[in-house]
């Protein structure tokens, strides 16, 4: 597979925000992910979805995440228990 | 399984089906039907059970569009197929939505449409407490999974009857009764949650967003983006901004051209949620983030003159589609694709407004919003006189910037919301 242009991460990172697996935008501190943070999420993603743990947005997710399906996040409270962690 | 942490406090719960789907070849009895065995399902077991109701339902079911005002909109045909709310005191937890854009079906194979029985099945779990779960076997896949059989014969998986009865108790079954199909044993669900380390890294050749001028701005899923030369903003329902950092628009929006430096205008058309993009004499379809095939196609398809256009929205009032350009505007119906006799009208019809707009949004609190520069108007509700006390500042009420003047450079980015320092919230 070959590696994903900009507008695939670009997807991608709203897929995952949008599902639970990146934390909700803070606008006060509009932050942005790491290279870390963004594998850790699709590693996540992967798990969850039953696809090989890659870490990487290879053609299997995403074309998993271009399938339809229910608009709930699959992880949910995610920003909650980030803020939790902070704070501890 | 995985639980959502919520769970009804009785066991008889009402539900009612509230709204059928404008088009579908299911018929409303069927519709009925469909939901009521999807209902079963998870009645037969566990101690819930489920009573019709002509009022005041539990769970109430509705087919809706596009941004419906419960921060889940819909996307057209595909995607996001349907939602269901958790159980809880709220007024709309249990209810249970589904697209109207979708192709609903009854045990069709999947190039026909979508299962309503199935995405049924899945919904009510939602709302009866269930999360979703990564088990394979689990109705509770987020992933549409094709149709499930005949609805009078389907079984819950295993996983999905183990979750059910941890929440209502086992079903008492009678000797003769089936067991569960499926009965495979699954480890139940632990998320992982990522860590988060935020960076603040601002390019330099990006647009400042307190300055305004917006070149275009849509209310697109009940989220409002601002356009920018070759950048966006998005401001979810909840008034946050996804980012203080824009977007660059050629990498979130497939198939306008490359060489595209900015767009005119930008709206989600009603019938069939779909997203228009306005440059010059030339628009482009966009199904979700991607340009349909076939565009640009010329203004005059909408009946427009050629000089472009500076504002496109919905006006809530009356569904209909509104073009502006100088001192002029237009009224389009989407459902006849013809222009609206009459028009243009001189856009002083809207008092309080200058010509040239950059452009309007209709937005999710059902009013209507003017952008010129770096002031905005406010119309309430179908009202066509500005409310008194606009304009207002863009930058300060929709940009999150923090500033005592209009006026101050950007080079003075702390008094603008954008210091350097990463602050939580709370501290």
């Amino acid at each position: 597979w070959s590696r994903p242009d900009a507008m695939e991460i670009s997807k991608g990172v709203d897929w995952l925000t949008r599902y639970g697996y990146l934390p909700a935008p803070d606008p006060l501190t509009a932050q942005q992910q790491t290279l870390e943070g963004l594998i850790a999420a699709i590693k996540s993603m992967q798990r969850f979805a039953g696809l090989k743990e890659t870490g990487t947005l290879d053609e299997d997710t995403i074309k998993m995440m271009q399938r339809p399906r229910c608009s709930l996040p699959d992880i949910i409270g995610t920003s909650e228990i980030m803020r939790r962690r902070r704070k501890r | 399984y995985s639980l959502s942490g919520t769970v009804w406090s009785k066991n008889l719960l009402t539900w009612r089906v509230n709204s059928f789907p404008h088009a579908s070849p299911l018929t409303h009895q069927e519709i009925h039907d469909l939901m009521l065995k999807a209902l079963n399902v998870w009645s037969k077991s566990s101690e819930i059970s489920f009573q019709e109701a002509s009022a005041d339902a539990d769970i109430l079911i509705d087919f809706s569009r596009s941004h419906h005002e419960d921060g889940y909109p819909f996307d057209g045909i595909g995607g996001t197929l349907a939602h269901a709310f958790f159980p809880g005191e709220h007024p709309i937890s249990g209810d249970t939505h589904f697209d109207d854009d979708e192709i609903w079906t009854k045990s069709l194979p999947e190039s026909y449409g979508t299962d309503l029985f199935a995405v049924a099945v899945h919904e009510f779990g939602h709302a009866l407490g269930l999360a979703h779960s990564s088990a394979e076997e689990s109705i509770m896949r987020p992933y549409y999974q094709g149709p499930v059989g005949n609805p009078d014969q389907y079984k819950l998986p295993q996983d999905d009857v183990s979750a059910i009865e941890q929440l209502y108790g086992r079903r008492k079954r009678n000797p003769d009764q089936e067991k569960p199909a499926l009965p495979v044993p699954t480890q139940p669900n632990i998320p992982y949650y990522p860590p988060q380390r935020p960076t603040y890294n601002r390019p330099r050749d990006q647009p400042d967003r307190c300055k305004a001028h917006f070149d275009a701005i849509a209310n697109i899923r009940g989220e409002v983006f601002f356009f920018k030369k070759r950048y966006f903003w998005r401001l979810q329902p909840s008034r946050n901004l996804v980012s203080l950092n824009p977007a660059q628009i050629h990498q979130f929006w497939e198939g306008l051209p490359k060489d595209l430096d900015r767009v005119d205008a930008v709206y989600e058309r009603t019938n069939d949620s779909k997203i228009v993009f306005f440059r010059g004499n030339n628009y482009w379809v966009f199904k979700d983030t991607k340009a349909e095939p076939g565009y640009p196609r010329s203004l005059s398809d909408f009946g427009l003159p050629p000089a472009g256009i500076d504002a496109a929205f919905v006006w809530r009032h009356n569904g209909k589609t509104y073009f502006f350009q100088g001192s002029r505007f237009w009224r389009f119906d989407e459902h006849t694709s013809r222009m609206d006799l009459g028009y243009p009208k001189e856009v002083n019809m809207w008092q309080g407004v200058p010509q040239d707009v950059d452009d309007i949004v209709s937005w999710n609190d059902g009013n209507t919003y003017f952008f010129k520069g770096t002031k905005y108007w406010k119309f309430t509700g179908g009202k066509v006189e500005a409310d008194i006390g606009f304009p207002r500042s863009v930058a300060r009420d929709w940009m999150y910037c923090d500033m005592t003047t209009e006026d101050l450079p950007t080079q003075w980015p702390k008094f603008r919301g954008e210091s350097d320092c990463i602050c939580a919230r709370e501290s």
